[in-house]
């Protein structure tokens, strides 16, 4: 099954 | 100092109800701009963006950027006590740790004040890059929201396809599976029921339902929500606060390993 990644996989700090 | 008055108070009643399930403390962010707050709810899947631009306020007075970090809560407690036609002004000094809330009444014989603590809150501001996404699909907020709570009774994700044909909402159970289809629907006589899709490429996005029905608490706010999809990057749940800004819930996709 697909598996949740955080939203900081996506977005980083800045 | 600051001091912001809204007339449609209901407004900001309307966003602590839509974010005060996903985040609990956050810093709201007060500059010339106007009001805002960038937030991660406790497990960092979802992220609460709020924008209110100062020209919305009948008076916005912001002499130096203030950052108030609040139990949201708390705030909502307080105002959840602002009649749904007050007028809710906003007060705080610069240094200062309490923030007041001042209601009026239309007629302007009731007038209260609240005051609440600020926090310290050691937040991390993440940044959001600007996406061309590969799809929105812009539709009626309650019909959102029908879709994922009726979802949400048959399985825990959702996936969200959008082609040509339309835009999909799919999920699988233990009792069985649902698809849902809404296609592009512009010959309505509202521009706000109508269901538009703007496609550059087909995408396809497997969501937790859970965190989708939690943003459907912004319904009130907004007559239509977009979502705005690419490959490999969180779903934007837009709702557009008239003529002050937005309320927007940044989700991160599940992916295949």
């Amino acid at each position: 099954a697909p598996q949740q990644r955080p939203i900081t996989f996506f977005f980083s700090p800045g | 100092m600051l001091e912001f008055r809204l007339v449609q108070g209901s407004l900001l009643k309307k966003v602590m109800e839509a974010i005060k399930d996903l985040v609990t403390d956050a810093n709201f962010e007060c500059s010339s701009t106007g009001f805002s707050l960038q937030a991660m709810d406790s497990s960092h899947v979802a992220l609460v963006a709020l924008l209110l631009r100062s020209e919305g306020f009948e008076h916005y007075r912001c002499d130096r950027n203030l950052s108030m970090g609040m139990n949201l809560n708390n705030m909502s407690k307080m105002l959840k006590c602002a009649g749904n036609d007050d007028i809710i002004t906003i007060k705080a000094d610069d240094g200062g740790d309490i923030v007041t809330f001042m209601f009026e009444s239309p007629s302007q014989d009731k007038i209260s004040d609240f005051e609440m603590k600020l926090m310290d809150i050691s937040s991390e501001q993440l940044g959001i890059p600007e996406s061309e996404y590969q799809s929105i699909v812009r539709m009626p907020a309650a019909e959102f929201q029908r879709i994922c709570k009726d979802l949400s009774s048959i399985g825990d994700t959702v996936i969200i396809s959008v082609t040509k044909e339309g835009v999909k909402f799919s999920t699988r159970g233990d009792i069985g599976s649902a698809n849902i289809v809404c296609r592009q629907n512009t010959s309505v006589d509202k521009p706000e029921e109508a269901t538009v899709i703007e496609m550059k490429e087909p995408v396809s996005l497997t969501f937790a339902l859970r965190y989708m029905n939690s943003f459907t608490k912004a319904t009130p706010l907004s007559n239509s929500v977009s979502l705005s999809m690419s490959s490999d990057l969180p779903l934007v749940v837009e709702y557009k606060i008239a003529d002050m800004g937005y309320l927007r819930f940044y989700l991160a996709p599940k992916i295949e390993d």
